[in-house]
């Protein structure tokens, strides 16, 4: 089974 | 002052339909070089990224930096009243809370204006990495709008691989499995209907069917489609607006629980 990862995991905030 | 026209109102038109369905509202920043908009949508999966050069537009100037918040149902209603041939300009004061919307038909016979309400809204832009991708795939965008379609009858995700030799899209659910592979296209006489892949290393990752589907949204704005993948990463799907810009769409990937 595979979870919907965040894009907050991968990008920067500001 | 801000102002911006298109001959072409059916591109606007356009670029709305290939937002809305992921966001509600938007700021657009204007600047001297164009307008840009990136916004994530609600559930911060996806993130749009818009980016209309001011030289593509038939005319431009924006003396001061401008950020105008819209709600993107509202702005919608507003260019529906814009005929397909109409050409259309967007205007707003300096630190003005409203954006005005004029319409002009040929030979400019008709001629209306609307005038819409701007919203503060939170920005948050995110910094997104530059990254080398392993795979980019240009394929034609009816093509992919077509898969992202037939597969998501099948399952809630799907999956993406790519080799030197295709690409191949895969998905599994309840009522079966479907898979579609797409060689690299040897000779072909449009260039929009080619299928090209550029490899350094294999790839296949795992996305859901329905932020993909929303982003085939924008398939009137381009007879082509760029993804570019890595392992691990956010997909770029882009969509090139003729020599106005591009819009880009980047989705987390679905990754082992």
């Amino acid at each position: 089974n595979r979870k919907q990862a965040s894009l907050l995991n991968f990008f920067k905030k500001p | 002052m801000f102002e911006a026209r298109l001959v072409q109102s059916a591109i606007l038109k356009k670029v709305l339909e290939a937002i809305k369905d992921l966001l509600t509202e938007a700021t657009f920043d204007c600047s001297d070089s164009g307008i840009q908009l990136q916004a994530m949508d609600n559930a911060h999966v996806s993130l749009v990224s818009l980016n209309l050069r001011s030289d593509g537009f038939d005319k431009y100037r924006c003396d001061r930096n401008l950020s105008m918040g819209m709600n993107l149902g509202n702005m919608t209603k507003i260019m529906k009243c814009a005929g397909a041939e109409d050409t259309v300009t967007m205007k707003a004061q300096d630190n003005a809370d409203v954006v005005a919307f004029m319409f002009e038909s040929k030979n400019q016979e008709k001629v209306s204006d609307y005038e819409m309400k701007l919203m503060n809204l939170d920005q948050e832009h995110l910094g997104i990495p530059e990254t080398d991708y392993s795979c980019i795939v240009k394929m034609p965008s009816q093509e992919f709008a077509r898969i992202c379609r037939d597969l998501s009858q099948f399952g809630e995700s799907m999956a993406i691989s790519c080799t030197k030799e295709g690409v191949k899209f895969s998905s599994a659910g309840d009522i079966g499995s479907a898979n579609i592979k797409l060689a690299q296209t040897a000779n072909v006489d449009a260039e929009e209907e080619a299928v090209v892949i550029e490899m350094q290393e294999p790839v296949s990752l795992t996305f859901a069917c329905r932020y993909l589907n929303s982003f085939t949204k924008a398939t009137p704005l381009s007879a082509q489609v760029q993804l570019s993948m890595s392992a691990d990463v956010p997909l770029v799907v882009e969509y090139k607006i003729g020599e106005l810009g591009h819009i880009r769409y980047y989705l987390a990937p679905k990754i082992e629980d």
